[in-house]
């Protein structure tokens, strides 16, 4: 196409070296390069038809039929390797989500950080070979982000060493549009721990919810399938309810704290490590969703640079809708936000790299700051994206409203990320928490030192 | 300084300037309705809330600045240009928390305005590039209007083809329903 052609020819700046800069160096960039190559070999990893035109048991079939392909390339599955694996899973699947998507974004990554290195080593190579298909459930119908109020029990019995699952009403159901009701066969099911008569708050636990080879639900376990949802409906939104179920003692997530034979209850070095998996999917988070700000970013001005309308000059021919001063200032600010965001993503996760290495040496003084970081990290993120993707799609005029332009199932897959790991303002509250006791400690240092400064003028320098 | 000149440090003071300012004045009045309601957290939650958005705010412009300072300096121009756009856009959009107690005046808000027009002056030429450097594969964009050749309408009349309405001329609900009752007309 001409006009996009010219565009290009237009350019101030090296466009790969951009690249390279965005994708954070070379050797990202390559390992990218070669993630997409490989689906472009192996078309049967693709769809076979646009997915908005697929009904829901079509989009589920097609998911399952590129999940199944999927273990014959398992060289593309490296957990040492967590961003190749997760963009070759994100190249597969895209945005429709699939049953195993909470197995490697959550599943694993919790259990990675909750599990002890005994327990590790007996359930890891299950969860790495495919016969354990997991997803995580803390989220209750009734409850989300106020985890201290999970209805769901798990009650130890020293005489039988098992913890007993169990769920008291119907607003304690589990709730988790993550493949929980219908594809997993395994959960890491939070649960409040009753000990020695003692409610010792919420714990993860390992629960085997389906047969392993009939694939019907355990006995006392009751699961199935809300209905459709906004997005992501290549995964169920399930259900789960327990009925005094029972489980071992073993199979409670004791890297940090412990119940002992008799029920001795032994707490974590540090209150607030069971929230490392939450830190690690939010940092995930901001990067991702930025990334879809991205995509509709690039549809809205490659659009904007091939359609023409309005003749301000007549006979002078139609203009490109880009060279709009309204149309660049819905689409422009956005651009700079994708980047700004992607920018604030890569550096949460270098941040969350360095506290999880001083965690392992049980160091959890940095916790506190970067939970309230990715915490509102993702609350703002997740807003303005889809503020941002929603200008993208007016920018694109009526064809934005259209599957075929994309950005539909770009809002409806990012307004879900609203919600979903912690309600948006009940996030921003927990910062504003944070912030109370950064600004009434004595020294506040860090990302907080400026709440204890004193403004260096009294007007900008502007 | 005008907008050209307003240098990383100058913004970032501004942005720590109207941060405080928002958390210390929630705090206060979380402070004052402590003693005197039980609720006093709740009904603070509005101002709290937008505080702490400010803090992350505050973090993103510390953090684009701080890494943008380290980009090779071919790109330095482009970035700093989209950092502008953003923080520009940032400032205009809540110059309310900007001018409040004469900090910044109304002909300072009118300089990053123009800062504004001028980002979007200097990334137009280069902004098909920009989007084009985030190197997004057609697999992940899944758009029609977004396609890397810009073949848009010939792409679109591709895409008719797999809808399962054109697989019939005339689709089977017209026929189950509305034919009946146009013919008894």
């Amino acid at each position: 196409n001409p006009d996009i052609t010219e565009e290009r020819l237009k350019a101030t700046f090296d466009v790969d070296r951009f690249t390279e800069f965005y994708h954070g160096g070379l050797k990202r960039l390559k390992s990218r390069r070669k993630v997409e190559r490989y689906l472009e070999e192996h078309a049967e990893l693709r769809d076979i038809r646009p997915t908005p035109f697929m009904s829901r048991d079509e989009l589920i079939d097609n998911s399952i039929r590129k999940l199944a392909g999927m273990a014959k390339f398992n060289e593309m599955i490296d957990l040492n390797d967590i961003e190749k694996t997760t963009y070759f899973l994100q190249m597969v699947h895209v945005r429709d989500s699939m049953p195993f998507s909470l197995h490697y974004l959550m599943f694993l990554p919790v259990l990675n950080s909750q599990a002890s290195p005994e327990q590790l080593a007996t359930w890891m190579p299950l969860a790495l070979s495919g016969t354990v298909i997991g997803t995580y459930a803390q989220t209750e119908m009734g409850h989300g982000t106020n985890l201290s109020k999970l209805e769901t029990t798990a009650t130890y019995d020293p005489n039988t060493q098992e913890f007993i699952l169990h769920t008291p009403t119907i607003s304690g159901a589990k709730w988790w549009p993550g493949s929980l009701g219908k594809f997993c066969n395994h959960a890491i099911i939070v649960a409040n721990l009753w000990t020695q008569g003692k409610c010792e708050g919420p714990h993860p636990f390992w629960v085997q919810i389906r047969d392993s080879e009939t694939h019907e639900a355990l006995k006392n376990v009751r699961l199935g399938d809300i209905g459709p949802k906004l997005s992501l409906n290549g995964s169920d939104n399930g259900y789960l309810i327990f009925d005094n179920f029972r489980i071992p003692r073993e199979n409670m997530l004791m890297r940090h704290s412990k119940v002992l034979p008799d029920g001795t209850y032994v707490k974590p070095p540090h209150s607030k490590l069971a929230y490392g998996g939450m830190v690690f999917v939010r940092s995930m988070m901001v990067r991702d969703i930025a990334n879809h700000l991205a995509n509709a970013v690039t549809i809205a001005t490659r659009y904007s640079a091939v359609r023409r309308q309005g003749e301000p000059v007549p006979g002078k021919g139609e203009v490109k809708i880009l060279d709009y001063q309204t149309q660049q200032y819905r689409i422009f600010p956005y651009i700079a936000k994708a980047i700004a965001f992607r920018i604030a993503g890569e550096e949460l996760q270098v941040i969350f790299r360095e506290v999880s290495k001083q965690l392992k040496k049980g160091e959890a003084s940095q916790l506190p700051d970067i939970h309230a970081l990715s915490s509102g990290l993702k609350a703002l993120v997740t807003f303005e994206v889809q503020q941002g993707i929603e200008q993208c799609r007016l920018a694109c005029g009526g064809h934005g409203y259209s599957h075929a332009s994309g950005i539909p199932e770009l809002s409806a897959f990012s307004c879900g990320s609203c919600t979903y790991e912690g309600d948006n303002l009940v996030l921003m509250l927990q910062v504003a928490k944070y912030l109370t006791k950064a600004v009434t400690s004595p020294v506040a240092s860090g990302i907080c030192a400026y709440l204890h400064k004193k403004s260096s003028a009294l007007q900008s320098a502007l | 300084s005008s907008h050209k000149t307003y240098s990383d440090l100058q913004i970032v003071q501004d942005f720590e300037h109207v941060t405080r300012r928002a958390v210390l004045q929630a705090m206060d009045k979380l402070k004052i309705a402590s003693g005197t309601m039980p609720d006093a957290w709740n009904r603070c939650s509005v101002e709290l809330s937008k505080a702490a958005r400010w803090h992350i705010r505050l973090y993103i412009v510390r953090i684009v600045l701080s890494k943008i300072s380290t980009a090779p300096e071919d790109l330095k121009p482009v970035l700093r240009t989209l950092a502008k756009l953003y923080i520009f856009d940032l400032q205009v959009s809540n110059k309310g928390h900007f001018m409040e107690e004469g900090y910044m005046s109304a002909q300072q808000i009118d300089e990053l305005k123009e800062g504004i027009w001028d980002a979007m002056s200097t990334i137009r030429p280069d902004a098909v590039s920009i989007v084009d450097a985030f190197a997004i594969h057609e697999i992940e964009l899944k758009s029609v209007l977004g396609r890397r050749d810009g073949n848009v309408y010939p792409g679109l009349m591709e895409w008719t083809k797999h809808s399962q309405l054109n697989e019939k001329d005339v689709p089977v609900a017209f026929d189950k329903y509305l034919a009946p009752i146009i013919k008894k007309l």
